[in-house]
């Protein structure tokens, strides 16, 4: 479960001072699939960064299952971040020099310190590159790819640690009818049949609208 | 009017070939306005790229009112690139060192071979960049802007030289809806009220089939 209390993000370069996030209060429950809509620029990147613990919050409470996470070392973190949490983002973030299937098998060779999977993980991240669609495409590496291809790989890549919680910013933004239906699908599933809490940043506001619940970004509020 | 004849390409990886555009045959006229839609990998980029002589094909002919492409040598694409043509990336490609304006303002210098801006062209960027909504943003660099944010620079910056014929990949998969009606406004006001020719690859098939004409790829092919 995820608790934020009077969160504020704040940019400052020199002499000026941007309030990106005021004043956040919210909770996501275990389990829950949550939607954030928002004007571009009102904050919702920035938010699900604070929240997955890639970046910090200027002021206010982030906790994960009660425990606050500002009294985490950088090792507790990375460990949080890695076994639990999965990360996509709006612009993916591959390695460049690592195929589609060593960009979604590193978070499992990080989680269990070893450089190369055992056969069951093998397994496990073909599968995923199945149900992404991308089989004949496993070889190439992220320059080689379509940017709904590289958006894809990100995906799996969020989720072959098996994660408590996924943050999606902006999964389908590059996506054909298709896919984005079939990764809505892929999310969904995930959240009935493995209880796994979703938090989707979207513009897709049809699909927003059909999450169990949907928070409104306007100007670093909370609607 | 782009006159493409026969067009291939293909992409050689060691041993096994794939050939992504598979005789691409097609024109566009001056002042239309054109969308090219198909499933995610289907090429709509590729495509895109070698009509904007950003890349060139394995076989096949692209000619530039009358004038075979191949037939030019780098300074004369240059310039035809500089002068006529702008591009918006689906990734937009910003100088990461560069705030929003300087952005904006680098094709303009590269035309005038000068490296500042006089006072006419100073007042047409900032209109630019009024027109995209980044007044408050314009002294940030792509790193301290959202993903719309950044998508909206290039935009501009593919803008700034007034250019007989625009090519945008994707030019709104990152905006949210009050933003991506301004830019579909923008293209359709620049292509109704000055007459430039605009080729769109997108995903929103609702924009696509407003447009006068659409392209369907499917595997490489035009349908
Ligand atoms: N490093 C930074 N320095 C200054 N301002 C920043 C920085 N990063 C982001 N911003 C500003 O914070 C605001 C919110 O950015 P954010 O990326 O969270 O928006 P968003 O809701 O994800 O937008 P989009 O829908 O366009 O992706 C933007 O207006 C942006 O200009
Ligand atoms: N350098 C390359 N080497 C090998 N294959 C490539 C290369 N670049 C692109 N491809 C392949 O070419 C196909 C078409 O890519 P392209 O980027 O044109 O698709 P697209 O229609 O723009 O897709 P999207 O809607 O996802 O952006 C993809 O399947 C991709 O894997
Ligand atoms: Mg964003
Ligand atoms: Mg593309």
């Amino acid at each position: 479960i995820v608790h934020v209390n009077g969160l504020y993000k704040k940019y400052s370069d020199g002499e000026k001072e941007l309030t990106v996030l005021k004043d956040i209060n919210l909770c996501i429950n275990k389990g829950e699939l949550v939607s954030i809509t928002g004007p571009s620029g009102s904050g919702k990147s920035t938010l699900l960064h604070i929240l997955g613990i890639l970046d910090s919050s200027t002021k206010g409470v982030l906790k994960y299952d009660g425990v606050d996470i500002s009294n985490m070392n950088e090792n507790e973190k990375s460990a949080l971040r890695n076994r639990k949490i999965g990360f996509i983002f709006q612009f993916f973030h591959l390695f460049s020099e690592l195929t589609v299937i060593e960009n979604i098998s590193l978070p499992l060779m990080i989680k269990n310190k070893r450089n190369r999977l055992l056969n069951k993980e093998h397994k496990a991240v073909e599968q995923l590159i199945q149900e992404i669609g991308l089989e004949k495409r496993s070889l190439h590496r992220p320059n080689q790819l379509s940017g709904g291809e590289q958006q894809r790989v990100a995906i799996a890549r969020a989720l072959v640690n098996q994660p408590e919680i996924i943050f999606a910013d902006e999964p389908t933004g590059n996506l054909d009818k298709e896919n984005r239906e079939s990764i809505y699908k892929l999310l969904l599933n995930l959240n009935k049949d493995k209880g796994i809490t979703i938090v989707i940043a979207t513009h897709d506001e049809a699909f927003a609208k059909t999450t169990p619940r949907m928070f409104k970004l306007v100007d670093g509020y909370v609607m």
